[in-house]
C-alpha cells in the first residue's frame, strides 16, 4: 500500500469515563472528512503543502479537536494557538506560537513560510502578520467553547488537591490532563 | 493537537501541526508542535507531526531525529519512528506521533490513549482508528 495522506488529531482533556460511542463516531467521522479533504487535493494534482492545509483546517474548525476553534483554555482563562508547517521539498518552514485571534494558526504558518523571510513568528507580532496578510482574526470569544471551560474548572480543582496544603477536598471524579496538546 | 503529513504527485512531502496547547498551561508555555524539528519536520525522505508531551520532544528534538535515523542511518519509518518513542518514553515522555516517506510508507507509534490517527492511499482507501 502506498500511503499519500496521514493525520492526527488528539481531543486534548480526555474525560476517560466520558468518551460515548456517538462522541467517539463523531472523531472517526471528521478525521474521515480531513483524510478526504487532503486526499482530493493530491489528487488534482496540488502541492503536499496544499494538503496538509485542506486536513488541518477541518480539524482546526471542528469543536472536537485541541486546535483552532476546540482550544484548550490557558490557567488565564485564554485559548493559546500554535501552528507549524515544512515543505519537505526546499525545507522552508514556517511557525507561529501564543496567538490568540487567528481562526486558522496552520494558514498563518504557511503565510510565514511562504510570504516571510523568517520560519517563527509569536504573539502580537504574528497576529500583526496574519493581519497584513489578510488572514482571518476573531474575537477570543470564537475559541470558547463550554467543554473546555469545564475542563480548565477541572483542572484547577485537581490542582488544588495536588498541592498539599490544601484541604483535604477530594474531586469527584479525575480529569486525566494530556501533557500534550 | 491535531497533524497532517501529505505526498504529493511530485513526490514531495510535507507536515504540518496546529495545537490549542494544554490545558491550565501558564507562562506563555510553548510545546512541541510549533519547534520544527521537535513536532513538526520535513525533508526529502520523510514528514513528522508530533503530539506528545512537548516538554520532551523538543529536548529529544523528536522530529528531526527520525528524519536523522532516515537520513544517516537508513533506518526505516517504522524503525525510527518507535525507536524515538521509545527513547521518550525511557525519558518518562508520553505521547505519539505519525510520520510518512517518500515511497509512502507510515508509521503512528502512540503510547497514549486517547489519540486518534488516520491515513488514505493513493487509491482512496482510509483506515481511521484510535488508540485504546
Amino acid at each position: 500500500k502506498k500511503y499519500v495522506v496521514v493525520i492526527h488529531g488528539g481531543a486534548g482533556t480526555i474525560i476517560r469515563e466520558k468518551m460515548s460511542p456517538e462522541l467517539e463516531e463523531e472523531y472517526l467521522e471528521k478525521l474521515t472528512e480531513a483524510l478526504q479533504k487532503a486526499y482530493a487535493e493530491i489528487k488534482n494534482g496540488k502541492t503536499s503543502v496544499e494538503a496538509v492545509e485542506a486536513a488541518i483546517v477541518v480539524m482546526e474548525d471542528s469543536p472536537l479537536f485541541n486546535a483552532g476553534k476546540g482550544a484548550v483554555f490557558t490557567h488565564d482563562g485564554k485559548n493559546e494557538l500554535d501552528a507549524a508547517i515544512m515543505n519537505g521539498k526546499d525545507k522552508k518552514a514556517g511557525s507561529i506560537a501564543g496567538v490568540h485571534t487567528i481562526k486558522n494558526p496552520i494558514k498563518v504558518a504557511i503565510a510565514v513560510m511562504e510570504k516571510s523571510e523568517h520560519v517563527m513568528l509569536s504573539g502580537n507580532g504574528a497576529e500583526q502578520f496574519a493581519k497584513l496578510q489578510g488572514l482571518e482574526i476573531v474575537n477570543p470569544k470564537y475559541f470558547w467553547t463550554e467543554n473546555r471551560w469545564k475542563s480548565l474548572q477541572k483542572a484547577k480543582e485537581l490542582e488544588k488537591f495536588k498541592n498539599p496544603k490544601a484541604e483535604n477536598s477530594k474531586p469527584d471524579y479525575f480529569i486525566i490532563d494530556q501533557k500534550f496538546g | 493537537t491535531v497533524g497532517c503529513v501529505a505526498l504529493d504527485q511530485f513526490g514531495n512531502l510535507a507536515a504540518g501541526t496546529s495545537t490549542g496547547g494544554m490545558t491550565n498551561k501558564k507562562y506563555g508555555r510553548i510545546g512541541d508542535a510549533p519547534i520544527i524539528g521537535a513536532g513538526t519536520y520535513a525533508d526529502e525522505n520523510v514528514g513528522i507531526s508530533a503530539t506528545g508531551w512537548g516538554e520532551f520532544f523538543i529536548r529529544s528534538t523528536a522530529a528531526r531525529t527520525i528524519a536523522a535515523k532516515i537520513q544517516y542511518l537508513n533506518k526505516d519509518v517504522k524503525t525510527a519512528a518507535q525507536e524515538t518513542i521509545d527513547e521518550i518514553e525511557k525519558m518518562g515522555g508520553d505521547g505519539g506521533l505519525i510520520a510518512l516517506d517518500k515511497n509512502g510508507n507510515i508509521a503512528m507509534p502512540f503510547n497514549t490513549s486517547g489519540m486518534y490517527r488516520g491515513a488514505i492511499t493513493e487509491d482512496g482507501e482510509i483506515e481511521v482508528e484510535i488508540y485504546k
